[in-house]
C-alpha cells in the first residue's frame, strides 16, 4: 500500500501539462484587445526522471542528458517542455484605431515532454 | 524593480505581437464583419483540432497573417468653386504606417459603403470616380484645393451599394514619406446637369455625404511569422 500511494504521489510530479487560463483582463490588455477574452494556454511542469524519460514523450536528446544526469548529478536533469504547440487569433486594435485581426503561433501549450 | 521587469517583459511581448507600445484607444471600433468572420472561422477550426495555414486567408483568397482595416481620416470637400455638377467629394486618407517595413503586402481592399440603395428611382444619373493624389492631404486648402497630381483610377456609372476598389498596386506603389496613400473620390451627376436643377437628386446627394463610409482592408504576410513548414524550429 505505502508503495502504490508513493508511486501516486510521483506521477503528480512527472512532467506533463497543466492548465493556465490567461486572462487579458488581469493584464490590462482588455482595453485593446477585443476577441478573445482570455485563452487556456496551459503550461508543462514536472520531473523528467531517467527511469521514465522514454514514456514522458521524450526526446533522445532528453533521454541521453538523463543518462548522463545519473552517472554526473552536476547535469541538471532533462526538463519538461512543451513538445506541441498551436495558434491563436487575435482582433485588437492600436493606437491608430485601426482594427487588426492577426494569427499567432505556438500561444497554446497541446502537449508536453521531456 | 519587479514591476519594471514585468513592463519590461510585456514590452518585449508586445513587439512580438508588432506594437510598440500598449495601445490605448479611445474608442472601441466596430468590428468589420469580414474581419469577424474570419476570426470565428478560426476559432472554430481551433475547437475542433484542425490545423490551418495561419498565413492563408482562405475568405479573401490570399496569402497573409496580418489584417488591417484602416479608417479613412480623409474629409469632405465644400467649396463655392466645385463643379456644381458635383454631387459629392471627398478626400480619403488612409495611413499605412503601421504596416511594418519587413511585411509584404498581398491586399489592399478600399470598401466604399455608399448606404441603402436609394438610386433605383433615380436611373444610371451619377458617376463615381476615384483618382490617386500625389500629394499630403493635409497641405490641401479647402476653400481652393491643390490637391497636385491626380490619376483616375477607376470609374463607376450609377454607383450604389457597397463597392470594392482593389488598389494593391496603388499601395505598393506608394511612396509617400508619411506612408499616407491619398485618393479623391467624387460623385458627380451624369452629363454635367446641375444638382440645383433636381431637387431629388439633391437631397439623395446630401444623404449619400451622410451615409458614405469609407476603409481600407489591408492584408499583410510576415515573412518570419509564415516559413515554410520545413525552416520551422
Amino acid at each position: 500500500r505505502a508503495a502504490v500511494s508513493t508511486s501516486k504521489a510521483s506521477c503528480k510530479s512527472l512532467c506533463h501539462r497543466h492548465q493556465l487560463f490567461i486572462n487579458f483582463r488581469d493584464l490590462g490588455w482588455h482595453k485593446w484587445i477585443i476577441a478573445p477574452k482570455g485563452f487556456m494556454a496551459n503550461y508543462c511542469h514536472g520531473e523528467c526522471p531517467f527511469s521514465l524519460t522514454i514514456s514522458l514523450n521524450s526526446s533522445n536528446y532528453a533521454f541521453m542528458q538523463a543518462l548522463m544526469h545519473s552517472v554526473d548529478p552536476e547535469v541538471p536533469q532533462a526538463v519538461c517542455i512543451p513538445t506541441k504547440l498551436s495558434p491563436i487569433s487575435m482582433l485588437y486594435q492600436d493606437n491608430d484605431d485601426n482594427v487588426i485581426l492577426r494569427h499567432y503561433e505556438d500561444m497554446i501549450v497541446d502537449e508536453c515532454g521531456c | 524593480a519587479f514591476g519594471q521587469t514585468l513592463q519590461f517583459h510585456e514590452h518585449v511581448f508586445l513587439r512580438f505581437l508588432g506594437l510598440d507600445k500598449v495601445p490605448s484607444p479611445k474608442k472601441f471600433q466596430p468590428v468589420p464583419s469580414i474581419l469577424k468572420r474570419i476570426f470565428q472561422a478560426q476559432e472554430e477550426a481551433a475547437s475542433t483540432g484542425i490545423s490551418k495555414d495561419l498565413c492563408y486567408v482562405k475568405e479573401l483568397g490570399v496569402r497573409g497573417n496580418i489584417l488591417r482595416l484602416l479608417p479613412d481620416q480623409g474629409s469632405f470637400l465644400y467649396s463655392e468653386s466645385l463643379s456644381h455638377a458635383s454631387c459629392l467629394q471627398k478626400l480619403l486618407s488612409f495611413n499605412l504606417s503601421a504596416i511594418g517595413d519587413e511585411e509584404q503586402l498581398t491586399m489592399a481592399q478600399l470598401g466604399l459603403d455608399l448606404g441603402p440603395n436609394t438610386y433605383y428611382n433615380l436611373g444610371p444619373e451619377l458617376e463615381l470616380s476615384l483618382s490617386l493624389v500625389q500629394t499630403e492631404p493635409h497641405v490641401i486648402d479647402q476653400a481652393t484645393p491643390k490637391m497636385g497630381k491626380m490619376f483616375t483610377l477607376q470609374s463607376v456609372p450609377w454607383p450604389q451599394g457597397v463597392l470594392h476598389f482593389n488598389l494593391l498596386d496603388v499601395a505598393k506603389r506608394n511612396n509617400d514619406p508619411h506612408k499616407n496613400l491619398g485618393l479623391f473620390l467624387e460623385i458627380v451627376v451624369k452629363g454635367g446637369r446641375a444638382l440645383g436643377e433636381n431637387f431629388q437628386l439633391e437631397a439623395t446627394c446630401a444623404r449619400l455625404r451622410r451615409s458614405l463610409h469609407t476603409s481600407l482592408l489591408v492584408v499583410t504576410l510576415h515573412p518570419e511569422q509564415c516559413r515554410s513548414p520545413s525552416r520551422k524550429r
